[in-house]
């Protein structure tokens, strides 16, 4: 998921 | 979020905002790079369409809207500001920044998580911005004498990217299913441009003497 594929970031 | 990724973003930001000061304060853009400023906002905009679709938190969109306003901002000031744009190094910043527009999105288009427009535009953004950086480091080693706040424009750019690293770093050890293997890699070629730019950096910080890239 986003976190996983770290968009989460900016 | 762990404090490595914290960091980066202050320093990303802080980037931004010395050069937005630079050029409120000086009325000045000499030395800036509108061609890596076109970059980054392209950069923005692609990679945070995910704003409509996605909501991740309130720092997050925050963040964002400040990104791509500022870049935009900064684009619209040194194009279309009657005083600014006079003071744009246009013969200097000739770099074909067309090019790189053009290999990161066919890089993308074979490159990526999944075939989504999304997706292909993210992966895009993030090779983009791996490479945005080179019209600027082209314009300061070529117009050699670069006013303070440009340097510092750069170090914090710079400091941003080092940063996100660490916390890549971090996360890689600390998440069980962090993999951010397109953002990685294009986050080492990344930083890897700004090590000559630093070494310089840190040469004239110890001699206490004006930044000065050899021709």
């Amino acid at each position: 998921d986003k976190q996983d594929s770290g968009k989460d970031e900016l | 979020m762990n404090i490595f990724r914290f960091a980066g973003d202050m320093t990303h930001l802080i980037s931004i905002l010395v050069l937005l000061l630079k050029i409120y304060a000086t009325k000045s853009c000499s030395g800036i790079s509108l061609k890596t400023q076109e970059l980054y906002a392209i950069v923005f905009v692609a990679r945070y369409l995910d704003l409509f679709t996605d909501f991740i938190s309130v720092y997050n969109t925050v963040m964002k809207l400040v990104f791509i306003g500022c870049s935009l901002a900064i684009v619209w000031c040194m194009r279309l500001h009657r005083v600014v744009r006079r003071t744009y190094n246009k013969d200097v910043d000739t770099f074909r920044h067309y090019f790189l527009v053009l290999g990161c999105f066919l890089l993308a288009l074979f490159v990526h998580e999944k075939f989504t427009f999304q997706e292909v535009l993210w992966a895009f953004s993030i090779y983009l911005e791996a490479v945005a950086i080179l019209p600027q480091l082209v314009l300061l080693q070529r117009s050699g004498n670069v006013d303070n706040l440009t340097v510092q424009y750069v170090f914090f750019l710079g400091a941003y990217r080092a940063f996100y690293i660490l916390n890549w770093i971090y996360r890689y050890l600390t998440e069980p299913h962090f993999g951010r293997w397109i953002a990685s890699v294009a986050g080492l070629v990344q930083t890897a441009l700004y090590a000559d730019f630093f070494y310089y950096y840190f040469i004239s910080w110890k001699n206490n003497a004006k930044l000065q890239l050899p021709a």
